[in-house]
Formats: C-alpha cells, structure tokens, sequence
C-alpha cells in the first residue's frame, strides 16, 4: 500500500457515493446513464468473486463490499425507485459493442486461463471503457451537471491515481501487472477529454455544457 | 496479478 493506491482507492470511494448521494437526495437520476451503471456493477461482481475464495486484508475485504453494495443499491435506484425520472432516451449507448469485444479479449488475454481469473480480466478490461455510455449520453444532451462532473472527475481521478501507483510499485517493488497497467491507461485516457472541460469550466464556476 | 493469493489491488 503506497500512498496512490491509498487516495486512488478514496478517490473512487468519494465518486460512488457522491453519485449515490446525488441520486438520493435529489430523488433524481436524471443525466445519469444506467448502463454505465449497469456496467460498473458487473465489473465489481466479475473482479470481486475472490471475495468468496480469498482473503487479503480487512481494508481489501471492505472496500469490495462497500464498492458492490453502493453499485447495486445506485442500479437499484435507477432502474426500481427512481425509474420514473431515469433518462433513457438519451442513454442510447449499445453495449453490446463493448461486452462482446471485451469477453473476447479476456478470454484471449490473460494471466491464467481459470474461470475467475478470466473473469477478473474481463472485469479490468470493461472497466476502462464502462464510462462510455455516460460520456456518451453528456455528448448528446450537451451538458451534465456540476454534481456528475464531481463524480466523473473523482471517477477518473481513481485510475490516474493507480497509474502512478503501478509506476511506485514497479520501481520500489518490482511488481507490474502488464493487464492492469494498459487498462488503466487506456481508462485514463479516455477522460482527458472530460479533465480538459472540468478544469477549464467546472473549477470556474461555469457549468458543463458543449458547443451545440 | 497471476499470483495464487489473488488480487491486492481494488
């Protein structure tokens, strides 16, 4: 444990409850893309399976159960309680198109061609692309609110944080995870866009809204 | 990663 992983792992701590909070309090999951959702929770069940066959540490333990437990409950908000107010129409995002290709190279890529840690490769690889459909569904309404850019941001934040995590534990441990690694830069990547905007506008006080 | 002990890292 270096002190990346540590802010990284509170990083995304703060953007699972900041959208779960959000949610709730505003009894609202408008701008919020479900299948964004959907996705992370299916990343969390496929990656924290080891949860039932190992143990690490209390802190590993705990964090996976609050991961799962706030992923499930914000699905259940969007898809059960809050149904009325979820905006599906412009939650368009298809997928499929990220699922099939991502079993396909987990099932192709790995470090051990087991059943959990494919699916544990399958969880790393559609992580780093599970924001699409949010990032998506902001392109085509033009505009997010300031309290989903929080979570983006901090969302985003996470994995840049691992990146440097990966590099600590590479020099000072000689450990690196080539699978996680290009993941997370990949992941990383695809949120410079979205940093650009959040620091440009967001930290200004202006709100997230693209040219039409 | 391809340690028997499973994954550390979240």
């Amino acid at each position: 444990m270096n002190i990346f992983r540590l802010t990284g792992d509170l990083s995304h701590l703060a953007a699972i409850i900041i959208l779960l909070l959000k949610i709730w309090k505003s009894r609202s999951c408008a701008g919020i893309s479900g299948k964004s959702q959907v996705l992370f929770a299916l990343v969390f069940t496929t990656r924290y399976l080891d949860l039932l066959t190992s143990f690490i540490s209390l802190y590993n333990t705990t964090m996976k159960v609050i991961y799962i437990g706030c992923s499930y409950a914000t699905v259940y908000l969007i898809y059960m309680k809050l149904k009325a107010t979820y905006d599906g129409n412009h939650d368009t995002f298809r997928v499929e198109f990220l699922i099939v290709p991502v079993g396909g190279l987990a099932f192709l890529v790995n470090h051990d061609f087991s059943p959990l840690e494919i699916l544990w490769t399958f969880s790393i690889y559609l992580e780093s692309v599970a924001i699409l459909p949010q990032l998506f569904m902001i392109s085509k309404t033009g505009e997010a609110e300031t309290i989903t850019t929080h979570y983006l941001f901090f969302l985003g934040l996470y994995r840049a944080l691992y990146l440097i995590n990966w590099i600590w534990r590479f020099y000072f441990e000689g450990f690196f995870d080539m699978i996680a690694i290009v993941a997370g830069v990949v992941q990383t990547i695809l949120y410079c866009d979205f940093f650009y905007l959040y620091v440009t506008k967001v930290l200004k006080g202006k709100k997230l809204s693209l040219p039409a | 990663g391809s340690d028997d002990d499973g994954h550390d890292e979240l």
